[in-house]
C-alpha cells in the first residue's frame, strides 16, 4: 500500500456539497462514491442526482434520514440509473420521485460490498486503493464544533449517525489519518473535509464501509 | 460579531436570542474541553462555526440522520461484489 493515497489527486472526486438543513448525508455519500467510481472507470467526472436518491429510495426517509446500505440495495435491485445533477437538481427537501425510461442515460449500480473493518483499518486502506472512495457511517456528534486538524479523541463509536465519503489517507506523518469528504459545504472543517486518525476506529469510521461496483 | 458573520436575524434580548446565546455559551464550554484533549500540533481544533448557536439536539436533528445497518466483519477474502 502507498504511504499516502488521495483520489482527489486523480481528479475523480467531485466538489464538496452542502446538504443544507436536510438529513440527506446518506444520499450524498452513496452518490459521491458512484461519481468517483464512474470516473475511475474512465468516464468524465460528472455530478449525479442526489435528489433522485432522496426522493426515490423508498426504504429510506428522504430528509428525515436513511441508510447508505439501504440506498445501495435499492439501486442494485432496481438498476435505477442516476441521471446528471443538472437534470434532477438538489432541493434540500424530500420530493416526488421522478421516473426516467430505461433508455435514459445514467449510471447504475451493479453491485456493492459492505463490511465492518474495525480492527482492520489497513485492509480498509487496501479497499480504498482497489475500489475507489468508500461510503462510511460515523458518529459525528463532536463535528458540530470541528474547525480542522486530525480528530483523535472524544469521537465515540457507539452510535452511528452520519454518512461520509472516504477519499484517501496519509500515513507519512506522526498521526496517520483518513481524508474524509463531508457534505456540509466548504466553509466547514478543512474546506469541507475532515481528517480522522487511522487506528482505533475513531468516530466509528471503520464500522460500516461500502465499496461500489458499476 | 457571530450574528453579523453568520447573518443571524434574531433580535438582541428576544426569546430566540437568549436561547441561541445559551447554546453559544454551551458551545464555548465544549470547545474548551475538546481542545484540552490533545496539544499535538496536528490534532483537531474545535471552535466557533456556523453550528455554534444550535443546541446539540438541534444539530443532531438537522444533520445527523444516517443509520447504519450491521455490516459483516471483513474477512480478508477477495470479494468482487
Amino acid at each position: 500500500l502507498p504511504a499516502k493515497f488521495d483520489w482527489r489527486d486523480k481528479a475523480v472526486v467531485a466538489p464538496v456539497q452542502n446538504q443544507q438543513a436536510c438529513g440527506s448525508c446518506w444520499a450524498f455519500s452513496v452518490v459521491g462514491a458512484m461519481q468517483s467510481v464512474h470516473a475511475i472507470g474512465g468516464s468524465p467526472l460528472a455530478q449525479l442526482s442526489v435528489q433522485q436518491v432522496l426522493d426515490c429510495s423508498f426504504q429510506n426517509h428522504g430528509c428525515n434520514g436513511g441508510s447508505p446500505f439501504r440506498a445501495l440495495t435499492w439501486l442494485k435491485q432496481t438498476r435505477v440509473k442516476l441521471v446528471p445533477q443538472s437534470e434532477y437538481s438538489y432541493k434540500a427537501e424530500t420530493g416526488i420521485c421522478h421516473f426516467f425510461s430505461q433508455s435514459h442515460a445514467g449510471v447504475a449500480v451493479k453491485n456493492f460490498t459492505a463490511h465492518d473493518f474495525s480492527g482492520q483499518e489497513e485492509a480498509m486502506m487496501g479497499q480504498l486503493v482497489e475500489h475507489g472512495p468508500l461510503a462510511a457511517i460515523v458518529d459525528a456528534v463532536s463535528w458540530q464544533d470541528y474547525l480542522g486538524g486530525i480528530i483523535q479523541h472524544h469521537c465515540s463509536s457507539q452510535w452511528s449517525n452520519h454518512a461520509v465519503l472516504v477519499v484517501g489517507y496519509n500515513t507519512t506523518g506522526d498521526i496517520p489519518y483518513w481524508i474524509v469528504q463531508n457534505s456540509w459545504g466548504t466553509t466547514w472543517g478543512n474546506e469541507g473535509y475532515v481528517y480522522i486518525k487511522i487506528g482505533g476506529n475513531v468516530c466509528g469510521i471503520a464500522d460500516s464501509v461500502a465499496a461500489v461496483f458499476l | 460579531s457571530f450574528r453579523e458573520h453568520f447573518h443571524r436575524m434574531y433580535e438582541v434580548n428576544g426569546e430566540e436570542f437568549n436561547r441561541r446565546h445559551l447554546n453559544f455559551q454551551n458551545a464555548t464550554k465544549r470547545h474548551a474541553y475538546l481542545n484540552s484533549l490533545s496539544t499535538a500540533p496536528q490534532s483537531a481544533k474545535y471552535g466557533i462555526n456556523r453550528f455554534s448557536d444550535l443546541s446539540q439536539k438541534e444539530f443532531r436533528g438537522l444533520y445527523l440522520r444516517a443509520s447504519a445497518d450491521r455490516a459483516p466483519l471483513f474477512s480478508g477474502l477477495k470479494t468482487e461484489g
